[in-house]
């Protein structure tokens, strides 16, 4: 399943949150 | 967690529109682990999304030159305890700058595949002669080249392993065989053409 662009860069955010 | 996040990324990456950042925390992730084989693929799929991301070229040339500098001290028997270099995550709002930004590395010469081509031109002419000193910068003794076609005479490339990399103007290529016979060559861009300046037997 494909995500939206918005999605994609929520949950990129979330990861480097986390990461950071 | 590496591996569980990683594999998170990874899937974004599958399901995402086009997203550089997503290979280029990979990258951060691998380089972290001093994983440099993976971080270099992550950084390099990065940089097809977008060729304008400084940052990631940035980190590229960081690993090279990590490498260059470990296989410099290795090489000499020098071992350094040695740092590894900072890498940055990048989440979405990142503006990526001009890679003039990384201006030192935006070499095109400047690539592993370059200079493989380079030494594979180098090893043809050690077994055939011709045009051998036009690998060489125009002072390398002839005595020292003609020592060197014999030395690696009746041998085969393919049995030959490299390891390559890159400091900011040179280029380290370690050449070994089976039997940890290893040679260190030094090489400069002369033009447009990475010629050998030193050649040790270590």
């Amino acid at each position: 399943e494909r995500l939206s662009l918005q999605r994609c860069q929520v949950e990129l955010d979330a990861a480097v949150a986390l990461l950071s | 967690n590496r591996a569980a996040m990683d594999s998170r990324l990874a899937e974004l990456e599958s399901r995402c529109p086009p997203m550089p950042q997503l290979a280029h925390n990979r990258g951060v992730l691998a380089a972290r682990a001093s994983d440099w084989p993976d971080a270099i693929d992550h950084f390099e799929r990065s940089l097809q999304q977008d060729r304008r991301a400084a940052q990631t070229f940035g980190h590229l040339r960081q690993i090279f030159e990590h490498r260059a500098a470990k296989a410099y001290a290795s090489a000499l028997g020098t071992p350094i305890d040695l740092p590894p270099p900072l890498f940055e995550w990048q989440s979405s709002s990142i503006e990526n700058a001009e890679r003039r930004a990384a201006a030192q590395a935006d070499n095109p010469l400047q690539s592993i595949s370059t200079l493989e081509y380079e030494l594979f031109a180098w090893w043809q002419a050690l077994q055939n002669s011709i045009g051998l000193a036009e690998h060489y910068v125009d002072d390398f003794s002839p005595v020292a080249i003609q020592l060197s076609r014999e030395y690696f005479a009746n041998r085969q490339w393919a049995d030959m392993h490299r390891e390559i990399a890159f400091t900011a103007n040179d280029a380290v290529a370690v050449i070994s065989d089976a039997f940890h016979n290893r040679t260190l060559l030094l090489l400069r861009l002369v033009g447009h053409r990475w010629k050998i300046y030193q050649e040790t037997r270590l």
